[in-house]
């Protein structure tokens, strides 16, 4: 199901987009959220070859579980050999102890499982959760959405917007953007540049 | 919360992607404010997978070899790249809860960018100056009662050299005063007129959106008599930038005319609509 979007607010939301070659984007339900019962609150950006990544994170004490899941990720990888991110609406997983943990990790592990990965492999997909805090994560019932989360990878504006959409908690539009640019080196090559972005409540980021 | 996620197809280095990306965070997502309030799951990550890349073409990388360490290249994706998360970081903002205005402040200062920042975010977390914005009130007190009690500030007079001077001797002349020496004889006018003065290098601005003239608040450190017509008009308009000098262009004390820094930051106004829905939001 499509969210209404504010006619105010229209003008902010891309009708079309140029995205980035080898990225994938996709959005699935899986009902985190018990008065959820029709939007998608799964969205998943991968690239089809792992590659360089980084992040920054919140500073707040109370960090959440999907904050240092995905720290140790890069620290582990050292920046490298990223699958992409897995996001889920409609819960924090955030000042929920060792078992919110082990949430966030089985969300990575579920979806690199899908490419390929056994258990000895390293941890390739970070993890992002937005919603209520104190809350603990459906996680079956993400887990088991996974697999129609990565069957509904693609690489149209659909795609990428159905993903912008999915991250979505108080937010009255999806939040997406995308440029092409060209390098001095070869100014016969474009490259692309797209981001999504959710919020709009519990903003003042001070991130690092 | 915050969550963000940045793709592109060009090659650039683990460690040069994530200096990048720490670097132009400050800029962008570090630089709005919506409620004040810091998230514990604020994210954003960056990949690149130089899927676009020509055969044989090398990721960026800072290297010394370049001036200031980078390549043309990397110089080009800098500014697109810059660009790019400011603009992305706009989009929460326009979107904040019950929001009706999007304002740029924007402060100069000639003592640091530290206090730039301090002063603009300052402004942005007044729940007074919001709301004043939200009810098109140009109500400058608010915004200069925000700079002047921003962190850092406060304590040290830091927007005016000269103020710190003179606390200082109105201090010393006290004491000597209290043990009957030096010259002791302030008189009341006396120290009133060498204590710390109100900040006379302070001056706020309404830039409206639709490039039409900027209406002067407060120059250095004095009221204009304020336009309220044209103040209602710039306050109708959806977009808002808020001018905020602390500095007048000529030296602090008797040093030469410093450098001026200049830090922007996003904010919205709080309406009635951000407490109905934070007062809904069920846990």
């Amino acid at each position: 199901a499509e969210r209404s979007i504010p006619a105010a607010k229209q003008k902010y939301v891309p009708t079309s987009g140029t995205y980035p070659k080898g990225f994938l984007a996709g959005s699935a339900f899986a009902g985190v959220k018990a008065s959820n019962t029709k939007y998608d609150d799964l969205a998943l950006i991968v690239s089809e070859v792992p590659c360089p990544g980084a992040a920054v994170f919140t500073r707040n004490m109370f960090r959440a579980a999907p904050v240092k899941v995905s720290g140790d990720i890069l620290r582990l990888q050292q920046n490298k050999n990223i699958r992409g991110v897995v996001i889920n609406s409609g819960c924090a997983n955030a000042v929920t102890g060792k078992l919110g943990l082990e949430h966030a990790e089985a969300m990575s592990r579920a979806t690199d499982k899908l490419f390929g990965a056994d258990d000895a492999s390293l941890p390739e997909t970070l993890v992002m959760s937005t919603g209520v805090i104190g809350q603990r994560l459906p996680i079956d019932r993400i887990t088991s959405a996974i697999p129609k989360l990565h069957a509904s990878l693609g690489s149209t504006h659909e795609h990428w917007l159905g993903a912008a959409q999915a991250i979505c908690t108080t937010d009255t539009f999806p939040k997406l953007m995308s440029r092409t640019f060209t390098l001095p080196s070869h100014p016969e090559t474009t490259y692309s540049i797209a981001g999504m972005t959710k919020g709009a409540g519990m903003i003042h980021p001070n991130m690092a | 919360t915050l969550l963000a996620t940045v793709c592109t197809d060009a090659a650039i280095d683990p460690d040069t992607l994530a200096k990048l990306l720490r670097h132009h965070t400050q800029t962008s997502f570090n630089s709005i404010s919506i409620d004040g309030d810091t998230s514990t799951n604020d994210t954003l990550a960056c990949f690149a997978n130089g899927a676009a890349t020509p055969e044989g073409v090398q990721p960026m990388a800072y290297d010394s070899q370049n001036v200031n360490g980078k390549s043309d290249d990397l110089r080009v994706f800098e500014q697109v790249f810059s660009t790019f998360l400011k603009d992305l970081a706009k989009l929460v903002v326009r979107d904040g809860e019950g929001a009706t205005k999007f304002v740029t402040i924007r402060v100069r200062s000639d003592v640091s960018f530290v206090t730039a920042k301090r002063v603009a975010v300052s402004i942005a977390r007044s729940a007074l100056v919001k709301t004043a914005l939200y009810g098109k009130d140009a109500n400058w007190g608010r915004i200069l009662c925000a700079i002047g009690y921003a962190p850092g500030l406060m304590s040290s007079f830091e927007l005016d050299a000269d103020a710190l001077k003179i606390g200082e001797q109105v201090k010393l002349d006290r004491k000597l005063a209290r043990m009957g020496k030096g010259s002791g004889r302030q008189d009341a006018s006396e120290n009133k007129r060498r204590a710390p003065v109100v900040n006379s290098r302070t001056s706020v601005s309404f830039i409206p959106s639709d490039g039409s003239k900027e209406l002067k608040l407060l120059v250095c450190g004095e009221p204009e008599a304020v336009d309220e017509v044209r103040a209602k008009e710039i306050l109708e308009m959806e977009d808002l930038e808020i001018l905020v000098r602390l500095e007048d262009g000529t030296p602090r004390g008797d040093g030469p005319v410093r450098s001026v820094r200049e830090a922007v930051f996003w904010t919205c106004d709080f309406s009635h609509e951000y407490v109905t829905i934070n007062g809904d939001y069920r846990t």
